[in-house]
């Protein structure tokens, strides 16, 4: 079953 | 000091309408480029990014910049007593915690404040990177909105696929399975019915139906919506506000691992 990703792996804080 | 005047102020009014379900509490910043939120849900699984410029505003005051943290549902209380036709300003003092709401009738014979308590809210600005999205698709917003709706009362995920032969979203659930092709249609009386394809190849991602539910509150700010899809990248819901700016919804994709 694919896996909900959150978004900061995608997207590093400032 | 912060004087924001905004003639639409039922653009204000819809913002909120968009976010509020999916953001409980978040930092409105204020600069000379305009007034921004970025915020993420509680689950971390979908960020907002709202801009709306200072030139949409009829007169935009900003000495210094300004992070107000508002919570969203009390905001949406203050602004759902403003009138549809009238003129919103926002204004804060330098070092205030309150922020205040004035509303306008289009005729200047009813005047409203309402100050809202400011709170200091933890959050930090995440980096979006530009992208080259594989695949980037136009359509009318009700239309995006209806399919998330029908999908929803069949599955708990869709699955965007962006082939030559259109955009297709499908989803299962235990009382069968539903598939949705939009074909490119440019042949439209009104620009803003078209449905455009941009593919630089196929990309396929699985989604939380719940979330792009949540975006599709955005609707009523823009008669077309643009989803921007690359694979192992949040997608992009993208709703235009007239003049002024956006609200961009990030969602990131549920993977196989």
């Amino acid at each position: 079953k694919p896996k909900q990703q959150t978004i900061s792996r995608f997207f590093p804080p400032k | 000091m912060l004087e924001l005047r905004l003639v639409q102020g039922s653009l204000l009014k819809k913002v909120l309408e968009a976010i509020r379900e999916l953001v409980t509490d978040a930092n409105f910043d204020c600069s000379a480029t305009g007034f921004s939120l970025q915020a993420m849900d509680s689950s971390h699984v979908a960020l907002v990014a709202l801009l709306l410029r200072s030139e949409g505003f009829e007169h935009y005051r900003c000495d210094r910049n300004l992070s107000m943290g508002m919570n969203l549902n009390n905001v949406s209380k203050m602004l759902r007593c403003a009138g549809n036709n009238d003129i919103i300003t926002v204004k804060a003092d330098d070092g205030s915690d309150t922020v205040t709401f004035m509303f306008e009738s289009p005729n200047q014979d009813k005047i409203a404040d309402f100050e809202m308590k400011l709170m200091d809210i933890d959050s930090e600005h995440l980096g979006i990177p530009d992208a080259e999205y594989q695949a980037i698709v136009r359509m009318p917003s009700s239309e995006f909105a209806r399919i998330c709706k029908d999908l929803s009362s069949i599955g708990d995920t869709v699955i965007i696929s962006v082939t030559k032969e259109g955009v297709k979203f499908s989803t299962a659930g235990d009382i069968g399975t539903a598939n949705i092709v939009c074909r490119q249609n440019k042949t439209v009386d009104k620009p803003e019915e078209a449905t455009i394809i941009e593919m630089q190849e196929p990309v396929s991602l699985t989604f939380a139906l719940r979330y792009m539910n949540s975006f599709t509150k955005a609707t009523p700010l823009s008669e077309t919506v643009t989803i921007s899809l690359s694979s192992d990248l949040p997608v992009v819901v993208e709703y235009k506000i007239a003049e002024m700016g956006y609200i961009r919804f990030y969602l990131a994709p549920k993977i196989e691992e």
